[in-house]
């Protein structure tokens, strides 16, 4: 089954 | 002191309708320039964006910026309690623990006033780079709701694929599998019912209809929806931007003259073949 990613690969901890 | 007071309340009622289910605890910072709130579900796996301009309100005061930590479905519960075409006044004092919120009918004969409590959220905010993404598919959202809603009952995952002269939406599971083909239409009378792409190279990913079902809650805000996303890119490339924005406008009823006042933005993570 395919991976689900989450957005903190994508976006920047700020 | 903060106040907001915004004529068309159906359009609060409709922006926390499309959140709620989403994240349950959220902040709207408030600043001279407008509204805004931005929280990831719990997974963080999705993430909302509303904005909502102060030239959107038809009397909006905002002397210092605010952040209004707020429980959604309390807040979703209490605005349940407006009329459709009642107007919506947001109040707030510096400092307090509390907001107020007045619903007034149409008529100005009656006016409900609720409270609702205010929470500290110790909420992480995630810094969104301005992207450019190389498709950009608009079409109508309820279009887009009914796609992602039929094909959630053959599959966990849609899978989207992007060339010049159309979309395809496609899932596949246990029973079988569907897909749905979407043409480029050609310069129509009527703009909200059109399919438009807009693409630097053609594209193919897969992502949770979960997700993409709650984000479809936003369909009464707008006629249309815009759906962004980039290809991905090969291992050992710079980490890639293929996140999927659903994009909806937010518009005054204004039927002769509707303008733009806000928007929701959902950013979607993909999946990914491991």
């Amino acid at each position: 089954t395919p991976l689900q990613k989450t957005l903190y690969t994508f976006f920047l901890k700020s | 002191m903060f106040e907001a007071r915004l004529i068309q309340g159906s359009i609060l009622k409709k922006i926390l309708d499309a959140i709620k289910d989403l994240v349950t605890d959220a902040s709207w910072d408030c600043s001279p320039n407008g509204m805004s709130l931005q929280a990831m579900d719990t997974s963080h796996v999705s993430l909302v964006s509303v904005s909502l301009n102060s030239d959107g309100f038809d009397k909006y005061r905002c002397d210092r910026n605010l952040t209004l930590g707020m429980n959604l479905i309390s807040l979703s519960k209490i605005i349940k309690c407006a009329a459709n075409d009642d107007t919506i006044i947001i109040k707030a004092g510096d400092g307090g623990d509390k907001i107020t919120l007045l619903f007034e009918a149409q008529n100005e004969s009656e006016v409900a006033e609720y409270e609702i409590k205010l929470m500290n959220l110790d909420s992480e905010y995630l810094g969104i780079p301005d992207t450019t993404y190389n498709v950009t598919i608009k079409m109508p959202s309820n279009k887009f709701q009914r796609i992602c809603r039929d094909l959630s009952q053959i599959g966990d995952a849609v899978t989207i694929s992007c060339a010049k002269d159309g979309v395809r939406f496609g899932a596949a599971g246990d029973l079988g599998s569907g897909s749905i083909r979407l043409a480029q239409t050609a310069t129509s009378d009527k703009p909200e019912d059109s399919v438009t792409i807009s693409m630097q190279e053609a594209l193919c990913q897969s992502f949770a209809l979960k997700y993409l079902n709650h984000f479809a809650k936003a369909t009464p805000l707008s006629a249309q929806v815009t759906l962004s996303m980039s290809p991905d890119v090969p291992l050992g490339e710079p980490l890639l931007f293929n996140v999927c924005v659903v994009e909806y406008n937010i518009s005054d009823n204004d039927d002769e003259n509707p303008s733009t006042i806000g928007f929701i933005r959902y950013y979607l993570a993909p999946k990914i073949d491991d």
